[in-house]
């Protein structure tokens, strides 16, 4: 299709954010993403995606990141704690 | 599998599909749907039941891209629908450039509303693969029932069926059905909050309003008549609604417009008159004229608000509209008033608005909100909306 493909880091750390298993970096607080943050990132997407947890972005993980799939985020804001231990809430009634 | 964290209060559910998209009849479309909700139906104490439009529990449409929820889709391919959880609507919405299909070939109906459907019930993605929750598309199945894990998750929350032929579908036309407030669950995460409809019973039956305002200690209320509202993210406070009477010294019933100001002073108009307070203690001195505080601002006006696009301050009445600026000299330039119209997509007549958590603006004529789209200048899609459920809890 006229997508563009999950290739890139950029875009495959777009696919963790939106998908609730990676924290968008915030300036404010000065929270990164780190090495580890995205490795660990990596595995909660292959449990996910019934992939071996490796942490490493291989073939097959990136195939999954392409794959048809529901927009509701896996890991939703509530489950989701922020740094500063609020719960976001996301897609207010209004 | 993952509870949400919310779920419906009430155990028989309403739905219709108030978007249908072009690519099949809608009876194929609302067939699919109900097999959909049968699989649910079948395996917990819920029943679904199509209704014709109108007040539904869950609402079905189809769009494409940004389609005003925030939460655009991205064309063919990738993300294929989304819902909400019960606590947040529990709407469903499906990307309309899919290739939707009630057989094999394209993207199937039937399995997808499945799986979202499971999100409106309050069930977040699960990590078994076999499961219906499981968040990706695995292609045609010619045999989709429910996972183990996915009946461990509903009869989680709604238990299992307890009619005999557990969990039939009545594919009934129900046109007046309300819906009805929700529960957020005893989720260790989410806040109890209990629904308030004593509170709201008598603005449900006619939820116009004559203003609405947040204060700067961050409360809105909504004043209709001589009685008074606080709203809360789901509807109405418990308590409410009060007299005005009781709690705003001196404020008169029936009021034409409330605004809050950035420096934390709301002001309430009626007739020619206007009032000052903090939160919900008068100011001393007031009410004064409005043609000697407001210049240029005509009396009984309908509404006054701050738009959030340029935060200026602006008061409507009839199809007509001022801007009013009061860092300069002359606050209400000679090119005013200006016809309402150019604010696209409002009707023409409005009875408040006001600036919803320093994020949109929103309208409310009738017993109808609209919410307005600051960067496109123009009512966002799928408003207007009704007053009594999105704002009251009705």
């Amino acid at each position: 299709g006229p997508l563009s493909p999950i290739n890139s880091e950029p875009d495959v750390q777009g696919y963790l954010q939106r998908f609730g298993y990676l924290q968008a970096p915030n300036p404010e607080t000065g929270s990164l993403v780190t090495h580890e943050h995205f490795s660990e990132a990596v595995k909660q997407f292959q449990s996910f995606a019934s992939l071996p947890t490796t942490g490493i972005l291989d073939a097959e993980t990136k195939r999954m990141m392409n794959a048809p799939r529901c927009g509701v985020p896996d890991i939703t804001d509530e489950e989701r704690p922020t740094e500063n231990g609020q719960t976001h809430r996301r897609r207010r009634k209004r | 599998f993952v509870h949400q964290g919310s779920k419906w209060r009430v155990k028989d559910l309403t739905w219709s599909v108030s978007q249908p998209t072009s690519q099949l009849t809608r009876n194929d479309v609302e067939t699919q749907i109900a097999r959909a909700w049968k699989l649910w139906s079948d395996n917990s104490d819920l029943t679904f039941t199509k209704s014709n439009g109108g007040n539904v529990h869950i609402d079905i449409r189809f769009a494409k891209y940004e389609h005003g929820d925030g939460d655009s889709f991205d064309g063919p391919g990738k993300t294929l629908a989304h819902a909400f959880f019960p606590q947040y609507g529990g709407d469903a919405h499906f990307d309309d450039s899919e290739p939707w299909t009630v057989g094999r070939y394209g993207t199937n109906l039937f399995q997808v509303a499945a799986h979202e459907f499971g999100h409106s019930l309050g069930l977040s993605h699960s990590n078994v693969k076999s499961s219906l929750m499981a968040p990706f598309y695995r292609g045609y199945d010619d045999n989709l029932h429910l996972d183990p894990d996915d009946i461990a998750a509903i009869q989680g929350i709604y238990g299992p069926p307890r009619r005999s032929g557990s969990g039939w579908n009545r594919l009934s036309s129900q046109s007046s059905t309300s819906r009805r407030p929700f529960d957020t669950g005893s989720s260790r995460k989410t806040p109890v909050i209990p629904p308030t409809s004593e509170s709201s019973a008598a603005i449900c039956k006619s939820p116009s309003i004559d203003a609405l305002t947040t204060t700067s200690d961050g409360k809105t209320y909504a004043f209709k008549d001589d009685l008074y509202y606080q709203l809360n993210d789901y509807g109405v406070e418990p308590g409410y609604p009060k007299k005005i009477s009781d709690d705003w010294s001196g404020l008169p019933a029936n009021l034409d417009a409330a605004l809050t100001w950035s420096d934390g002073k709301t002001f309430f108009f009626k007739g020619g008159k206007y009032w000052r307070f903090l939160n919900k203690k008068a100011l001393p001195g007031y009410p004064k004229l409005i043609s000697k505080g407001f210049a240029g601002i005509p009396n009984d006006v309908d509404a006054a608000f701050v738009w959030s696009g340029n935060s200026k301050t602006y008061f409507i009445k009839g199809t007509k509209y001022w801007r009013y600026d009061s860092a300069i000299e002359t606050p209400v330039s000679a090119d005013y008033p200006k016809s309402l119209s150019a604010w696209d997509g409002l009707p023409n007549h409005i009875d408040a608005a006001f600036q919803w958590k320093n994020a949109k603006t929103f309208f409310f004529s009738g017993n109808q909100y609209y919410r307005f789209n600051d960067q496109r200048f123009t009512v966002e899609t799928d408003y207007p909306r009704q007053n009594g459920p999105w704002w009251f809890g009705c």
